[in-house]
C-alpha cells in the first residue's frame, strides 16, 4: 500500500483565520488574506536571505502551488510573498510529489496552531468569556472570568489557572475531588462550553439554511 | 525530523494570539 499525504496529515483549511506573516529558523509561513497560505523556505547567500522555493496552498488545503523565485536564483525576503511566475506547477492534495509532504505539514502544523487559538463562537456570561476555538472536531475552548480565573480545555485535558496564579492540569479526572470554589468555577465553565457548542449547532444550521456569506465567528452577549 | 510547534513560538506570533484572544479582566 503506497504511503499518501492524506496518511499523514489532514488537508489543511485556513478559513477565517486572521492573516500573518511569521518567521522561524528557515522558512517563513504566512496566512494571506485571500485565506492562502504560503511557506517561503529561505537560504543564507552572502549573509542575505534569499526565498528560494514557494508553496502557496489554497484556503482549504487541496491546492499547492510551487515555485522557485528568480528561476531558483532565489528573492530577497521580502514582507510578503514573492508573486507566482506564469506556468507555475500545481497540484492537488493527493498528487503532491512525496518530497513536498515534509513542507506541507509544516504549513498544516502552523495552522492547526492558529486554529487553537482562533475563536469562533465568543459567548459573555455574567462571569466569564467563553470562546470555542476554530480547531474542531473537538474545539478547544477558553473560558477567560473578569475575575482573572481562566480554565482552558484541549483534547480531553483541562488547564486552570486560578486568580492567585496558582495552576494545575486535570487530565479526564473528576472535578469531585477539587475545592469546592474551584467546582463553582468548572460548573460555571462547563455550561458556558455547552452554550458555545448549542450556539455553534444552531448557527452552522441557518448558515447551511441562507448559504450565504459565512456567519462565524460570531459573538454573543457583552461582558456586563 | 519531527516538526516542532514550539520553533513558531515567538514574541510575534504571542502578541498576534493576544490580540485574538484579548482576555478580559474586569
Amino acid at each position: 500500500q503506497k504511503a499518501t499525504l492524506g496518511s499523514v496529515v489532514s488537508p489543511l483549511t485556513a478559513h477565517r483565520l486572521k492573516p500573518i506573516r511569521q518567521k522561524t529558523k528557515n522558512a517563513v509561513v504566512s496566512i494571506l488574506d485571500t485565506g492562502e497560505v504560503c511557506m517561503e523556505f529561505l537560504k543564507e547567500h552572502r549573509s542575505q536571505e534569499l526565498v528560494k522555493e514557494v508553496l502557496r496552498i489554497s484556503c482549504d488545503g487541496d491546492v499547492i502551488a510551487v515555485y522557485h523565485p528568480n528561476e531558483g536564483r532565489g528573492f530577497l525576503l521580502d514582507d510578503r510573498p514573492p508573486a507566482p511566475p506564469e506556468g507555475i506547477c500545481t497540484y492537488n492534495f493527493d498528487n503532491l510529489p512525496e518530497k513536498y509532504w515534509k513542507k506541507y505539514q509544516y504549513a498544516a502544523k502552523f495552522v492547526q496552531l492558529v486554529r487553537t487559538k482562533t475563536p469562533k463562537v465568543t459567548f459573555y456570561t455574567r462571569y466569564a468569556k467563553c470562546m470555542l476555538m476554530e480547531n474542531s472536531p473537538p474545539a478547544d475552548v477558553e473560558i477567560c472570568f473578569y475575575d482573572g480565573t481562566k480554565i482552558h480545555k484541549t483534547a480531553g485535558v483541562t488547564h486552570v489557572i486560578e486568580k492567585s496564579g496558582k495552576s494545575f492540569t486535570l487530565k479526564g479526572e473528576s472535578e469531585a475531588g477539587l475545592k469546592r470554589e474551584i467546582q463553582a468555577y468548572m460548573a460555571h465553565a462547563n455550561e458556558g462550553h455547552r452554550i458555545c457548542l448549542a450556539l455553534e449547532c444552531a448557527v452552522l444550521e441557518e448558515e447551511k439554511r441562507s448559504g450565504s456569506a459565512p456567519f462565524f465567528p460570531i459573538i454573543v452577549g457583552r461582558k456586563p | 525530523d519531527d516538526i516542532d510547534v514550539e520553533e513558531f513560538f515567538d514574541d510575534h506570533l504571542e502578541a498576534y494570539f493576544e490580540q485574538l484572544i484579548q482576555p478580559e479582566v474586569m
